[in-house]
């Protein structure tokens, strides 16, 4: 069966994806969203 | 971040992992040279340096904020964080910043919107008082790469963030490129005077001409003018659009003889890296037998006073509009570019005009692909827009394809997408074609190639990838496309497409300078990051060092020396030796799940242990206030009988008396 002309692959799957979406996507509930905490003067009490 | 400790030496150390997408290890790279031209920051492979920043493959996009100085810091590049502005946010993040609404000062420039954010997610829309965060004396800035979009954490359809001024509403959230007040902080935070690998701009908007000197030797000369009789009338900096403004440089071939030559020699530069790309506008409506040759002029020992290079020249094609040209150049030693004006054999009724001149250390883009009269209206008209057909340095033949994305009738986005096409060199290519990376960036017409934000995306080939009908998607265009025909008649083979439908959002199109004039300029090329795929070679880690705790770090020296009281201190477990009141101690390795204590960090912890010491702690300590309530009651109870038998003797002796 050959492609056809407009055969696309879209990266995006069609979507806006910002990093948010993308690790709400991936299951994680990081810190503001894409950030690790480690040190205790950033960790929030 | 406050605190000088969270800063990073420069340049600083950094390790791709190898679970790193080839896709992301060659865009972690570009992104690095956008740090390098806008900023002081650099950026070395690990060599072995105490604290360095593991590029790697998770799921998600995420970072440490600031220097942890742990040794390792982890930086993850999962699935589609393969985004050049992604991968300059999180590197951000890494430098020291919070994310552009958790500013102290956030609340004077938008609301968060409570009720609109999903339960249990209002923990992202944090504020930082200035006590933990410092903006740098910089006014808040819709347009940073690190503020979150109007969406960001919404539940339902509403904006999360609104701005107090309407109009940045769908500024916020950019993903292109750092923004000026992004810039303006990261260089204040490390105290950058300069830049790493930006030469020059100039917009010959001044009369000093940037430095410029007309040459020695010539019979002619380039004027510094507004405008030209013969056109242009305007220069490409303003278009026009500031009066009394908007000069450029030009050399008119209308009068003279053929042959007259006009000489523009830029002032000296000194070259630390060896290559550079000198870009330029120019506008060249002479004959076409005139020219606009590129010479350097390079001095060394051998010769003091300059020998000239010829480089390139531009000729032939003469058009009534302002056109893009690159060179690149790979000079090592001190010079000037020179700009040649050559009157050719023939009428001319115009010559060359010259603006907007961008100078650096870096390399040139392939390809220009100059769309005119790139409106609302012709995009919608002509549908999909193919580039003309280009080959990459190593013969692969390709073409990319623009189109608008979205419902008729409606503002559009822009689509991208990249194609194989059948070429001449197709017998003698490998196929499937492997690990090639093609680079699609609209350029922001900026004339400061440093305030640009241009739009990029980068997708790479893979070999092993399959098609919906089971072929390689990167196989023999011949084999896996469909047949097209040129407009010239030329019969070729498209291969299917690689790209997104979310290239640039309709309203991001129309800002800045994407479209100055009308023309939107493509920057396309693909190169072959094949090496990407072997191993960054790993040093023998350094187990001692001293961190400048307080210091911050200068840009230009790099990272700490050993102290001598540390060395043979014996830190285990990739931990850190620091002076602590002139004493050495150990600073142990941190993940999230597990970390080192002792003297010299021997031994592990991991958080399941301290879940389990919490546990047992509990269950010990009210084991034991449990024995010793039902002591304390038992000795009360045998008290108590013991005073209550007192207390009746007593009476009995005191009735004895009675009777």
């Amino acid at each position: 069966v050959p492609l056809q002309d407009n055969t696309e692959i879209d990266v995006d799957g069609g979507k806006k994806l910002d990093i948010f979406d993308i690790n709400e996507g991936a299951g994680l509930d990081l810190f503001e969203g894409d950030i690790i905490l480690a040190d205790t003067n950033q960790r929030n009490s | 971040i406050i605190g000088d400790r969270y800063r990073w030496p420069i340049p600083v150390p950094y390790f791709l992992e190898d679970s790193l997408e080839i896709n992301a290890k060659a865009l972690v790279l570009e992104a690095f040279e956008r740090y390098r031209l806008k900023t002081c920051i650099d950026f070395k492979p690990w060599e072995g340096e105490p604290n360095y920043i593991s590029v790697f493959k998770d799921s998600g996009c995420y970072s440490y904020v600031g220097n942890l100085r742990q040794g390792k810091q982890q930086l993850s590049l999962g699935v589609n964080c393969d985004r050049i502005a992604t991968i300059q946010h999180e590197f951000l993040h890494a430098l020291g910043f919070w994310h552009e609404q958790s500013r102290a000062d956030r609340d004077d420039y938008v609301t968060i919107v409570w009720d609109r954010i999903l339960p249990g997610r209002e923990h992202n829309f944090n504020v930082y008082d200035d006590t933990r965060s410092n903006s740098l004396n910089v006014p808040y800035d819709y347009t940073s790469v690190m503020h979150y979009s109007k969406t960001a954490f919404q539940n339902g359809s509403e904006p999360t963030i609104v701005t107090k001024i309407d109009a940045f509403s769908d500024v916020i959230g950019q993903r292109m490129d750092f923004s000026d007040y992004d810039l303006e902080k990261l260089n204040r935070l490390y105290n950058c005077s300069s830049s790493i690998s930006f030469m020059d701009s100039c917009t010959f908007e001044y009369n000093n001409i940037c430095g410029m000197i007309q040459g020695t030797g010539d019979n002619s000369d380039w004027n510094h003018v507004l405008l030209s009789a013969a056109g242009p009338s305007n220069d490409h900096t303003h278009l026009g659009n500031c009066k009394d403004s908007g000069y450029y440089m030009h050399f008119s071939t209308s009068t003279g003889n053929a042959g007259d030559k006009a000489l523009l020699e830029s002032r000296l530069f000194y070259p630390k890296r060896g290559f550079q790309c000198l870009e330029f506008f120019y506008y060249y409506n002479g004959n076409e037998n005139d020219a606009l040759n590129i010479w350097i002029r390079e001095y060394t020992e051998a010769s003091p006073n300059g020998t000239l290079t010829f480089i390139t020249s531009i000729k032939g094609n003469p058009a009534e509009y302002w056109q893009l040209h690159h060179v690149s150049l790979n000079v090592k030693n001190k010079f000037r570019v020179v700009f040649e004006g050559v009157k050719g054999n023939g009428p001319s009724n115009g010559g060359f005009a010259i603006d907007d001149i961008n100078f650096s250390e870096a390399l040139c883009p392939h390809y220009i692909w100059h769309i005119r009269n790139f409106t609302h209206e012709s995009i919608k008209e002509n549908g999909r827009i193919y580039s003309p057909p280009l080959y990459s340095k190593d013969g692969y033949a390709y073409q990319v394809q623009v189109r608008p994305n979205g419902p008729a009738d409606s503002p559009y986005d822009l689509a991208i997408y990249f194609h194989l096409i059948s070429g001449a060199n197709d017998d003698t290519l490998q196929w499937p074609c492997s690990l090639r990376q093609a680079k699609m960036e609209l350029m922001d017409q900026n004339p400061d190639i440093r305030k640009r934000m241009s739009n990029q995306r980068s997708i790479t080939t893979d070999p092993t990838q399959v098609a919906s009908n089971g072929d390689l998607f990167w196989d023999k265009p011949a084999k896996v496309g469909t047949s097209v025909t040129f407009p010239n008649g030329t019969q070729f083979f498209r291969g299917p497409g690689y790209g997104t439908s979310a290239f640039i959002s309709h309203d991001r199109l129309h800002s800045r300078d994407f479209l100055k004039g009308g023309d939107a300029f493509f920057l396309l090329s693909v190169e072959d990051v094949s090496h990407l795929s072997a191993s960054q070679p790993t040093p023998v880690p350094t187990t001692t060092t001293k961190p400048p705790v307080t210091d911050i770090p200068s840009p230009t020296k790099p990272g700490p020396d050993v102290p001598k009281e540390c060395e043979g201190f014996g830190c285990k477990n990739d931990g850190v030796c620091v002076l602590e009141n002139e004493k050495p101690v150990c600073r142990c390795k941190v993940t999230k799940d597990w970390w080192y204590v002792g003297d010299k960090c021997e031994r592990k912890v991991s958080s399941q242990d301290t879940l389990v010491i919490a546990v047992s702690s509990s269950v010990t300590i009210f084991a034991v206030m449990l024995i010793i309530t039902l002591t304390s009651v038992l000795c009360l109870k045998k008290k108590h009988k013991k005073q209550i038998a007192k207390a009746g003797k007593a009476q009995t002796t005191e009735n004895a008396y009675t009777f």
